[in-house]
């Protein structure tokens, strides 16, 4: 099993559709 | 490689480094009304920050280890020591779920409200906090505790009720005709208490009346000086499920490139996200059906997709978390990534490995440094240029480790 841990998810918009069952990655999510 | 693709970052070694000093941002938390500040639990913008013990980064990695044990050992099969207890639908957890690479949100609990810091963590279900009085074992936090006598909004669930029996593994049977649950981590932390609901206030124009949470009376472990733990996590009793008909399953969060940064946590699609989100399928992992399950199909550093079979991902599978701070790898696609990534880091000097980091570098005396681009690709044609920040951990600026680990086989 991998992991994506957080450090990677670092200044992404990480975007959970649990309905839709998609996950989603923006650019510059925290700006 | 791609042409006209960026194929590498030149960024300054100091933006890697923390600040001691705190720049929150302000703009998704003061627009989005559904939207909670996150911040690094041990950086200088938390009111954590004057934790007694000073982050340690052998400890981050270790407990990083102790949790990514955990996950694995629900597996059937696996043969990485940490044994799935009873409970075998307990969240992620070993102490280090809670421990000192992850982040927070403070939220508001009770009428009137209390200001309650919880770590979130998208591998957990149920939300708890301490809760006065504390029977037998409640540890230091920082705010004030969690007191349903003085909260007028306050009730105890019932052990006969729907929302009890959808505590599964999770319940410990009955306080008179209270339900009572019991969460016990991987590395023996825990927390057990009362299952009962509150007023939850995300912000002050977002309320869930009857908020369903554990009322922790026996919490021991490690963690830190948080009041608890939100579950954000795929399962019935995490605030996921609960808020479905107001939020519709519907989540978002930013982690800031330093604890010198805030991030958000936003629930709903209201304020809309960044302009372009690309999506890939999320998934559900057999044994583990609480994590969130994505694909990866391949890595590219510096705009070379790397050698790698797709079996070598698609064997084991793989779960995005909130609460694991280095990405675990199957060992081939780990070798090929660092391989490739020494090369485009040939120039410059090598630092000892650190714990399971074995890819160092010492930037003591670099003013800037050119980085190889890391692009994930995930099913659905979504690629993730990682940011620099999100290739590193830093121990200091003469140990900057490659922040990727390999699991024990590809088939785990």
């Amino acid at each position: 099993l991998g992991i994506y841990g957080n450090t990677q998810q670092k200044t992404f918009e990480v975007v959970y559709d649990v309905a839709g069952r998609k996950l989603g990655f923006g650019s510059n999510g925290c700006s | 490689g791609v042409e006209g693709k960026i194929t590498s970052h030149t960024t300054s070694v100091s933006s890697l480094l923390p600040s001691p000093s705190c720049s929150p941002s302000t703009s998704k938390a003061s627009i989005r009304k559904s939207t909670l500040e996150v911040i690094h639990k041990h950086g200088p913008c938390s009111t954590l920050f004057q934790d007694p013990n000073p982050l340690n980064h052998t400890k981050v990695l270790l407990r990083d280890e102790s949790r990514v044990k955990w996950i694995q050992s629900q597996s059937s099969n696996s043969s990485d020591g940490l044994k799935a207890s009873a409970a075998v639908s307990l969240p992620a957890k070993s102490g280090m779920t809670i421990g000192i690479g992850n982040y927070v949100v403070t939220i508001g609990l009770g009428t009137p409200k209390k200001d309650l810091t919880l770590e979130f963590d998208t591998g957990s279900p149920l939300t708890w906090t301490q809760c006065e009085p504390c029977n037998r074992s409640c540890y230091t936090q920082s705010e004030p505790m969690f007191n349903p006598s003085q909260s007028s909004s306050y009730s105890n669930i019932s052990c006969t009720s729907t929302s009890c029996s959808q505590l599964g593994g999770r319940g410990s049977g009955c306080s008179g005709s209270t339900c009572q649950y019991s969460i016990r981590y991987g590395d023996q932390s825990s927390s057990m208490g009362l299952f009962v609901t509150d007023k939850l206030m995300i912000t002050p124009t977002e309320v869930i009346d009857k908020f369903e949470f554990g009322c922790g009376k026996n919490n021991q472990g490690l963690f830190g000086r948080t009041a608890g733990l939100i579950g954000l996590s795929n399962d019935k009793i995490s605030i996921v499920e609960q808020t479905a008909a107001k939020y519709g399953k519907y989540f978002s969060y930013c982690l800031p490139s330093s604890p010198s940064y805030t991030g958000h946590l936003t629930f709903g699609k209201d304020g809309g996200a960044v302009s372009s989100v690309s999506f890939t399928p999320l998934s559900t992992v057999p044994r583990r059906s609480q994590f969130y399950g994505i694909s990866i199909l391949g890595i590219a550093v510096g705009g070379n997709r790397l050698s790698i079979p797709s079996t070598v991902f698609s064997s084991g599978g793989a779960i995005i978390d909130s609460g694991t701070v280095i990405t675990r790898l199957p060992p081939t696609a780990y070798s090929a990534l660092r391989t490739a990534f020494r090369n485009a880091m040939a120039s410059y000097t090598m630092a000892p490995a650190l714990n399971i980091l074995d890819t160092c570098y010492d930037f003591s005396k670099e003013s800037t440094i050119t980085v190889p681009v890391i692009t994930f690709s995930f099913a659905g044609r979504v690629d993730v240029d990682l940011d620099p920040n999100g290739i590193f951990f830093v121990a200091k600026a003469s140990q900057v480790c490659l922040a990727f680990a390999p699991n024990r086989a590809d088939s785990n």
